[in-house]
């Protein structure tokens, strides 16, 4: 699925930023200047379950469509990330030692439907 | 989700855009303090009195992994899905005479309960020692558990023949203190003859000595097998 567009409804990407300058949080984060906090959201339509990443694809939301048995399982299908890639910091600890680290999978590349 | 409940991304009204900023704002907070296992945010009182020395270690660093290893892309090593750390830690200054000098070195008690140590290099400058060779002892001093008593972990000695940076390896130092839950390395640095130290001409900023340690966030299992 892509990114969220204003009237967007199924499931997608939304960007959002969180700017440490404006949290007060510049003073011992020292890198980067925020955080892209994206998440996923929207809805998860019954041909799109099943195929997380590859939703946007029409052929496979065709056999989706064609293959979706019972309508529980519409229920269970969420909008989910797909793919994530780790948040690098360089910040100052409490003792004052600067520690540079990789958070994994901090942030949202891509969202699926499960 | 459990079975039939729906998902919360799919279905929950959408909070008011400023409710919903706030909500995103202190998950994003939280998020980041827990995965750095802080309690709270840091309190830096004076961050940017380091900032000389901060650009000097990493420059030097970077001039030692381009001679130690040339191509070897940068990174702490760790495996994937592994939280990697690379720490620089600065000397606060101890008691000092004319011919011995006290370097402590603290680290976070979070990162050193929930990391292992991969390795650890001390970085001391020296400064225009004068002409001839100046013989400098480095120890590496642990406190025991009732912190009353010091212990000699390690002993170096170094010829001093010219000013510059020189590197010690101190990972198992380190990652003794790390195993241990301790939180602090301290170095004694020894001059043999009474002619001034060698160390720390000047005060400089940028020549502040410092250990740079790469480590990793400990595995579920190793843990448990502990």
């Amino acid at each position: 699925s892509g990114d969220c567009s204003g009237d967007t409804r199924t499931c997608c990407r939304r960007e959002f930023f969180v700017d440490f300058k404006e949290i007060g949080w510049e003073d011992w984060i020292i890198q980067p200047e925020g955080y892209h906090m994206n998440y996923c959201t929207g809805l998860c339509p019954l041909h799109m379950a099943g195929s997380p990443g590859l939703a946007a694809s029409f052929h496979t939301a065709v056999l989706n469509l064609i293959k979706a048995g019972n309508a529980a399982a519409a229920l269970d299908s969420c909008c989910v990330p797909t793919q994530r890639r780790p948040l690098s910091l360089l910040y100052y600890d409490r003792d004052g030692n600067i520690v540079k680290t990789d958070i994994p999978d901090m942030i949202v590349d891509a969202c699926g439907c499960t | 989700t459990s079975k039939g409940v729906q998902c919360p991304a799919c279905g929950l009204p959408t909070p008011a855009p400023a409710e919903q900023r706030d909500a995103l704002m202190a998950l994003a907070k939280q998020s980041i303090l827990s995965k750095l296992n802080l309690p709270d945010r840091p309190n830096v009182t004076q961050p940017t009195t380091r900032l000389r020395a901060l650009l000097a270690a990493l420059r030097r660093m970077r001039v030692q992994r381009a001679t130690v290893a040339p191509g070897t892309p940068h990174g702490s090593g760790t495996p994937q899905g592994l939280q990697g750390y690379e720490i620089l830690s600065f000397a606060e200054p101890g008691s000092s005479t004319s011919r011995r000098v006290h370097l402590h070195f603290s680290f976070t008690q979070e990162l050193a309960g929930n990391t292992e140590i991969l390795q650890a290099t001390l970085y001391l400058f020296w400064a225009f020692p004068g002409p001839g060779t100046h013989r400098v002892t480095v120890r590496l001093l642990q406190p025991d558990p009732t912190g009353l008593n010091v212990t000699v972990a390690n002993e170096t000695r170094l010829e001093v023949q010219r000013a510059g940076w020189a590197t010690l390896d101190v990972g198992r130092a380190v990652q003794k203190l790390f195993s241990q839950r301790m939180q602090k390395l301290t170095v004694e640095l020894e001059v043999e003859e009474d002619h001034g130290f060698p160390l720390l001409a000047g005060h400089s900023d940028s020549h502040w000595p410092f250990v740079a340690a790469q480590a990793r966030a400990r595995t579920r299992r190793r843990v448990r097998r502990r």
